[in-house]
C-alpha cells in the first residue's frame, strides 16, 4: 500500500458516500445516471468474486464489501425506492455499446484465459467506460447539481490517483499491470473536460453549466 | 505474462 493508492481508495469511498448522501438527503436521484450505477455494480460484482477465496487484508475485504453493498444499494435506491425521481428521459446512453465491446476485448486481451482472470479483465475494461452514461446525461441536461459535480470529481480523481500509485509501484516494487494502467488512463482521460469545468466553475461557486 | 496473483488492488 502507498499514499497514492490510499488516497485513491479514500477518494473512491468519498465519491460513493457523497452520492448516497445526495440521494438520501434530497430523496431524489435527479441528474444521476442509473445506467452508470448499474455498470458500476457489474464492475464490482465481476471484480470482487474472489472476496471469499482471496484474503488480502481486513482493509481490502472491508472496502470490497462496502463497494459491493453501496453500488447494489444505489441501484436499489434509484430503480426502486426513488424510482419516481429517476430521470429516464435524459439517461439514454446505450450501455450495450459498452458491455459488448468490453466483454469481447476481455476475451481477447487478457493475462490468462481463465474465468476469474477474464471476469477481472472485463471489470477493468468496463470500469474505464462506466461513467460515459453519466457524462452523457450531464451533457444532455446541460448542467449538474454541485453535489453531483463533487461526486464526479471524487470519482474521477480516484483512478487518476491510481495512476500515480502504478508509477510508484513500478519504480519501487517493479510491479505493473499494463491492462489496469491503460484502462485507468482511458478512464481518467474521459473526465478531463469535466475536470476543467469543475475547476474553472464549480470551485468558483458557479453551477456546472455545459455549453449546450 | 502470468496474471499477477493475488490481485491486491481494489
Amino acid at each position: 500500500m502507498n499514499i497514492f493508492r490510499l488516497a485513491g481508495d479514500l477518494s473512491h469511498l468519498a465519491a460513493i458516500i457523497i452520492l448516497l448522501i445526495k440521494i438520501w438527503k434530497t430523496r431524489s436521484c435527479a441528474g444521476i445516471s442509473g445506467r452508470s450505477q448499474v455498470l458500476f455494480a457489474i464492475v464490482f460484482i465481476t471484480r470482487y468474486l474472489d472476496l471469499f477465496t482471496n484474503f488480502i487484508s481486513a482493509y481490502n475485504t472491508a472496502m470490497k464489501v462496502f463497494f459491493l453493498g453501496s453500488s447494489i444499494g444505489t441501484v436499489y435506491l434509484m430503480y426502486l425506492k426513488f424510482k419516481a425521481t429517476y430521470d429516464h428521459n435524459h439517461d439514454t446512453f446505450r450501455i450495450e455499446f459498452l458491455l459488448l465491446p468490453t466483454a469481447l476485448l476481455s476475451l481477447v486481451l487478457n493475462h490468462e484465459f481463465s474465468v476469474m482472470e477474464i471476469l477481472w479483465t472485463f471489470s477493468i475494461y468496463l470500469e474505464s467506460v462506466a461513467i460515459l452514461p453519466q457524462l452523457f446525461m450531464v451533457s444532455k441536461t446541460g448542467e449538474a447539481e454541485s453535489i453531483t459535480s463533487h461526486y464526479l470529481f471524487a470519482l474521477g480523481s480516484y483512478r487518476g490517483l491510481y495512476i500515480l500509485n502504478w508509477i510508484y509501484r513500478y519504480y519501487f516494487e517493479g510491479f505493473y499491470d499494463i491492462i489496469a494502467i491503460v484502462a485507468g488512463c482511458v478512464q481518467t482521460i474521459l473526465y478531463c473536460d469535466f475536470f476543467y469545468l469543475y475547476i474553472t466553475k464549480v470551485l468558483k461557486g458557479k453551477k456546472l453549466q455545459l455549453p449546450a | 505474462s502470468k496474471a499477477q496473483e493475488p490481485k491486491d488492488e481494489l
